[in-house]
């Protein structure tokens, strides 16, 4: 799975995510990906794209949550992730999310040991990470 | 921020790793691919582009890319197969589009953002989001573009094991 969250200069965010799925997955599985508002999310409040294991994703509804959180409870894009991750996990699930907000703060977590990750700004900042 | 600043953030999956490592070649090439991706995705920013072109521009490396788990180099359905899902949605005024088991763009993600520009629906599964993909002449690949000898062989892996399908993305990543 690989996704992407971008704040642009006029302070618009979007999301996308792609993937192929799990290796060996059942003949008509889908995960979170393709599904707005588990998998990939945008809203004014911010931008949400997750990996790992996808039905726990859904059955949280992850980006969503994450965006409902920070517009109803006030919260940053840090701690609503590590709110929504912490259910997940809870659950049983693993994986990894990245976020970006209209101000354009930036969050990853993941419970994994790893996750692929690379962040960019105009101010030149930079990182490329595994684990 | 300043008005005119910009950011992105990318991600190539998450997991486990076998033996708790990746091999050197694996880890070189994935954060090559990563740092391709912050290119094209910064390029479009950069310009004073959209969030919602700069993701698409960065997700189209990383499918092309075949150190990643989408587009080439995607896991194999316990049939053999390869169906590829993939989403796309802007803050703006929440449009969003979404294709789920889909066996022929080369860039998934392309077709998910013709859905969401066509604006009717959001999501298209299997052969309707197929057809969907035909009229609106999106770019086609085969299944030998999309299949690693790699991703064949940890199927067959899997299977001789008799586990189940369920797995983290980088466990075979």
């Amino acid at each position: 799975t690989v996704g992407a969250v971008a704040r642009d200069a006029n302070g618009h965010v979007a999301a996308a995510t792609s993937t192929g799925g799990v290796t060996g997955k059942r003949w008509g599985r889908i995960g979170d990906s393709p599904l707005i508002g588990a998998g990939t999310w945008a809203d004014d409040a911010c931008a949400v794209s997750a990996t790992g294991a996808g039905e726990y994703f859904v059955r949280v509804g992850a980006g969503r949550t994450i965006a409902a959180r920070v517009k109803m409870l006030g919260e940053s894009i840090g701690t609503a992730t590590d709110a929504v991750l912490g259910e997940i996990v809870a659950l049983g699930g693993t994986g990894g999310l990245i976020v970006v907000a209209p101000s354009g703060e930036t969050a990853w977590r993941f419970s994994t040991p790893g996750m692929y990750r690379a962040t960019a700004s105009a101010e030149g900042a930079r990182v490329v990470a595994i684990y | 921020m300043s008005d005119r600043t910009w950011t992105l953030t990318v991600h190539g999956g998450s997991g486990r790793f076998e033996r708790g490592i990746i091999p050197a070649e694996a880890d070189a090439g994935a954060r090559a691919g990563l740092g391709r991706a912050l290119d094209a995705g910064s390029a479009v920013l950069a310009a004073g582009g959209t969030a919602v072109d700069a993701v698409q521009a960065a997700i189209e490396v990383l499918e092309d890319d075949p150190h990643f788990n989408a587009g080439r180099g995607a896991a194999l359905s316990g049939e053999g197969r390869i169906e590829l899902d993939a989403a796309i949605m802007d803050g703006r005024a929440r449009e969003a589009g979404s294709v789920a088991q889909v066996t022929t763009p080369r860039h998934p993600i392309a077709l998910a953002r013709a859905v969401m520009d066509e604006g009717t629906h959001v999501m298209l599964a299997g052969p309707g989001a197929e057809a969907f993909a035909a009229a609106r002449g999106v770019e086609a690949a085969d299944a030998g573009w999309f299949e690693l000898p790699e991703r064949r062989r940890q199927l067959e892996e899997l299977l001789a094991r008799g586990n189940d399908a369920f797995d983290v993305d980088m466990k075979y990543g």
